[in-house]
This record gives structure tokens, C-alpha cells and sequence, in this order.
């Protein structure tokens, strides 16, 4: 099954 | 000094209903612009921005920029005693540790004021950068709650995949598959019941049906929901707030391992 993302590895941290 | 009243106040009724069970606490920032909030789910795989400029206020004073922290639970029980006619005036001094939220109903007969403590939240604020979607699909926001409702009785997932014949909403469960495609249509005498499709690459991506259906909880927000897709970025799920603003969700993508 695909593994879920994680929203902080496509926007970085301000 | 912290003072913004709005005169529809159903609108902060309908966000907080449509954003509380997804983030549990998260900081409202008030500045010139407006009132906005940046928040993750806890598990990190969603996010919530919401832009209330200032000019859709009808008095809209903030001396200084000012962040609160509420728990959202709780902000929205409090709005759930406005009627839905009320204007909601929100209140706070600066450095104060509580918020006040005033309902005045239409003709004055009814004022009513709640106090809410504020709480300090460590939260992380991420940038978003302006990204070209390879598909932007702008549909009926009730047909997308619709769709996602239907799916999730089949399956966990759902693959939304864009190209030239539509958009295809697809899942699969133990009992069985669905596949649901949507043409472009714009032959429709309403503008809010079009479908439109812009597509620069054909694009298909996995995400949880759950988060989805989530976000569907904006629906009463809007007529019409875009949703923003490029492959190897989350999805944006977008709902306009007439002449305000915008609520907006983004989901990481589910990725193949």
C-alpha cells in the first residue's frame, strides 16, 4: 500500500 | 487593542465547524491584513490556511500584530451560541490572556458576550510557496462532498487522476472498486454548478479519503471548491469565503513506497 506524506517534507519551516 | 466585527457572523460559525475536529489548538494571527490561521492536523498530514482580510470587515481595528492561541473546540462552542443572523464582534487586549467574542443579534434586541482564556501553542509556522498546478478542477462544492462521501463507504483511499476526458475519483475496498469521472461542463445555467477542468498535465495522485472528507465539512462556506493538483505536491482543497478570503486544506499525498 503507498505510505501516507508528511505535510513538513514538502513545505519547510518558515 | 484588538477589535473586529463582522457582520455575517455565520461565516466564523461555519469555519470553526469546518476546521475543529481536524486541528485541535492553533494560533489566530491578526495584522493589517487580516485575521488568519496556519495549523496542522497532530499527525502532520494536513494543513488549514485561512485568510479573513480586513476589508470584509465591517470595523476591523488591530493596533499591533497580535497572535492567540485557542483551542478550537472551544472557539467553536462558544460561536455555536451566536445565531446565524448575529454579528460577532472579536475582542482582545493587548497581552491579555483572554479573547472576547460579542453576538449581537440583527435588530439589538439580543447582546450576548463570551470570554475565552487564550492559551500559549508552540506551533510551527511553514511556508507555502506559489506553485503552478498541473490541474486545477473547480466543481460544485456539494458534488466533491458528495464524491468523497460515496468513496469512503468503498474504500480508504481515493485516486484522483486528471486528463483530457475529465476528472476520474477512483477507490478500492474489500468489496469491491468505484470510479466516478466528471466531464468539464459549463453548459450549466448557474455558475455555481459548472465543472471545470485546467489541465497543463495529465496528473493522478493517492490520498486519504478520510482527510478529504474532512475538509468537506466547508461545504456551507461556498458554492464551488477548487481543487489544485501537480503530482509530488499535496493537493489543495480551496474554499472561497465570499469577498473575504479563502479556507484552504492541503493533503500529502499517499506515496508508493
Amino acid at each position: 500500500d503507498p505510505k501516507q506524506g508528511n505535510i513538513m517534507s514538502f513545505f519547510k519551516k518558515k | 487593542m484588538l477589535e473586529l466585527r463582522l457582520v455575517q457572523g455565520s461565516l466564523l460559525k461555519k469555519v470553526m465547524e469546518s476546521i475543529k475536529d481536524l486541528v485541535n489548538d492553533a494560533n489566530f494571527d491578526c495584522s493589517a491584513t487580516g485575521f488568519s490561521l496556519q495549523a496542522m492536523d497532530s499527525s502532520h498530514v494536513a494543513l488549514v490556511s485561512l485568510l479573513l482580510r480586513s476589508e470584509g470587515f465591517e470595523h476591523y481595528r488591530c493596533d499591533r500584530n497580535l497572535s492567540m492561541g485557542m483551542n478550537l473546540g472551544n472557539m467553536a462552542k462558544m460561536l455555536k451560541c451566536a445565531g446565524n443572523d448575529d454579528i460577532v464582534t472579536v475582542k482582545a487586549d493587548d497581552g491579555g490572556d483572554c479573547v472576547t467574542f460579542m453576538f449581537e443579534s440583527p435588530n439589538q434586541d439580543k447582546i450576548a458576550d463570551f470570554e475565552m482564556k487564550l492559551m500559549d501553542i508552540d506551533s510551527e509556522h511553514l511556508g507555502i510557496p506559489e506553485a503552478e498546478y498541473e490541474a486545477i478542477v473547480r466543481m460544485p462544492s456539494a458534488e466533491f462532498a458528495r464524491i468523497c462521501k460515496d468513496l469512503s463507504t468503498i474504500g480508504d483511499t481515493v485516486v484522483i487522476s486528471v486528463t483530457k476526458e475529465g476528472v476520474k475519483f477512483s477507490t478500492r475496498g474489500d468489496i469491491g472498486t468505484a470510479n466516478i469521472v466528471l466531464r468539464q461542463n459549463t453548459s450549466v445555467d448557474k455558475p455555481e454548478e459548472a465543472t471545470i477542468i485546467e489541465m497543463e498535465t495529465p496528473v493522478s495522485l493517492t490520498f486519504a479519503l478520510r482527510y478529504m472528507n474532512s475538509f468537506t465539512k466547508a461545504t456551507p462556506l461556498a458554492s464551488q471548491v477548487t481543487v489544485s493538483l501537480s503530482s509530488e505536491l499535496p493537493v489543495v482543497v480551496e474554499y472561497k469565503i465570499a469577498e473575504m478570503g479563502y479556507l484552504r486544506f492541503y493533503l500529502a499525498p499517499k506515496i508508493e513506497e
